[in-house]
């Protein structure tokens, strides 16, 4: 594993501690879009069924398990926890899911290496992962004065994106028939749509404002 | 055709 990856992985993991971090201090999952943390509980759950039948280290396996966890764990604040469900504005959060994972499933079952059941999943789940954020996003321009705290979730989120880029580089230069398209392809989209949200998110930070994305 | 890299990432 190269220092891009472990970079890559440690802010994904940070993105996930300061979402928890936020909604626990404050008590509030105010501008935190329940849709893209129940894409992502899925995309987790369908890309890590590996875990039943391959193991490739103990750190992938704590981290595949962290994952899938930590999402089921927002996802219960925001649709149980007394008081923080309270805060949960349904009203503002109206992106059509399957709009999303209906393609995503189409183009699964298209485009993949091996029309079985878990390759077709992993699949999907590589093709979910590279919109999930969507929903979030949509959410946020619709947020005037976004909370500072939601704001470095997606930057941290869109970080570890962009260090996976830097990592799959480093893998292609030092690893002789290394290759992954779908995953490349999928990723490169990924990042590329955090970039509008990276250009408010610096804007705001060096003019030292609340961020707040133009609609 | 080469083989595509085994799923070590996350």
């Amino acid at each position: 594993m190269n220092i891009f990856r472990f970079a890559g992985d440690m802010t994904h993991l940070l993105s996930i501690i300061v979402l928890l971090l936020k909604i626990n201090a404050t008590k509030s999952c105010a501008g935190v879009s329940l849709k893209t943390q129940e894409l992502y509980l899925l995309v987790f759950v369908t890309r890590y069924l590996d875990l039943l039948y391959s193991y490739i280290s103990l750190y992938n396996t704590f981290m595949k398990l962290f994952f899938i966890c930590s999402s089921g764990c927002v996802i219960w604040y925001i649709r149980e926890h007394k008081t923080v469900s309270q805060t949960y504005d349904s009203a503002q959060d109206t992106f059509r899911v399957l709009f999303l994972a209906c393609p995503c499933m189409i183009l699964a079952l298209t485009v993949n290496h091996d029309f079985t059941v878990t390759e077709v999943l992993w699949t999907f789940s590589i093709y979910l992962e590279a919109v999930a954020i969507l929903p979030q996003l949509v959410l946020l321009q619709r947020t005037k004065n976004v909370d500072t705290l939601t704001g470095n979730y997606v930057f941290l989120l869109g970080g570890y994106r962009a260090l996976y880029l830097l990592n799959w580089i480093y893998r292609i230069l030092t690893e002789p028939g290394y290759r992954q398209w779908i995953v490349w392809i999928s990723g490169t989209i990924q990042t590329a749509i955090y970039c509008d949200f990276f250009y408010y998110y610096i804007k705001s930070w060096r003019n030292n404002e609340r961020l707040s994305l133009p609609s | 055709e080469a083989q595509e890299a085994p799923k070590d990432e996350l």
